[in-house]
């Protein structure tokens, strides 16, 4: 390589080199390297930019570019950190970081309560939440009475707001996930243990050793 | 199905957009 930048750096912007994002996730370089053939992949599916913009991420996510997807969108508004439209490479290793198995619990409730707060005032309101069953019924086909989607709404919001103040700050959230762990299941990706598995190519290229 | 019982963060989890696993299906 010598004195010039690698290719990857010139071709792609936003590209960060797999040690300095190794050091601050979960992952091993191996790892990082893999999720970059990930990213590629991900990145070329509707506009081949190296960037993953929110079509892309919709369509890895939903199978439909063109179906708006409240959670697909908060994924992506999450994911992209510098909130510039894109999810550059860098945040998109960071932002998966995060559903690795073995990174912080604390990281993944305090991850889904971000998502969760869909007007990030920093508490989950009641409309917020009977916003996001709707949605979900929606995407999913089911067809619940509004009277249904209350009840559900009131108790859930019930056993949540331990204050009774009418939100759900981070520290009801914590303890309400506590108690039902289920809640963040979805917050780690086994495949994220064996990704260097799932993307082999990079593996006789690597040139940096974990 | 008893819908009244939901957890309706529980019902939220289960949406295909939070799915991340399928970012690494081929």
């Amino acid at each position: 390589m010598g004195c010039y930048p690698s290719k990857r750096t010139k071709e792609t912007p936003g590209y960060e080199e797999p040690t300095v994002l190794a050091a601050e996730t979960p992952f091993t370089v191996s790892e990082v390297e893999a999720l970059y053939e990930l990213f590629k992949k991900l990145s070329r599916s509707v506009i081949d930019d190296g960037l993953i913009h929110k079509e892309e991420l919709q369509l890895a996510l939903s199978r439909n570019k063109n179906r708006r997807n409240l959670f697909a969108d908060r994924i992506f508004d999450l994911f992209d950190v510098k909130r510039n439209g894109v999810i550059e490479f860098g945040e998109f290793v960071r932002s998966l970081g995060v559903f690795h198995p073995n990174a912080p619990v604390e990281d993944k409730i305090h991850f889904t309560f971000r998502l969760y707060d869909l007007r990030q005032t920093g508490f989950i309101e009641r409309e917020e939440l009977k916003e996001m069953v709707v949605a979900l019924l929606h995407e999913s086909d089911l067809l619940l009475s509004d009277d249904v989607v209350e009840t559900i709404v009131d108790k859930t919001f019930c056993d949540a707001d331990l204050k009774g103040d009418g939100k759900i700050d981070p520290e009801e959230w914590m303890e309400f996930v506590s108690k039902n762990p289920s809640l963040i299941k979805n917050m780690t990706l086994p495949y994220l243990m064996d990704i260097t598995l799932a993307f082999p190519s990079f593996v006789l290229s690597t040139e940096v050793e974990d | 199905m008893a819908p009244v019982t939901m957890n309706a963060f529980e019902l939220i989890s289960t949406s295909q957009g939070l799915n991340l696993s399928s970012l690494f299906e081929k």
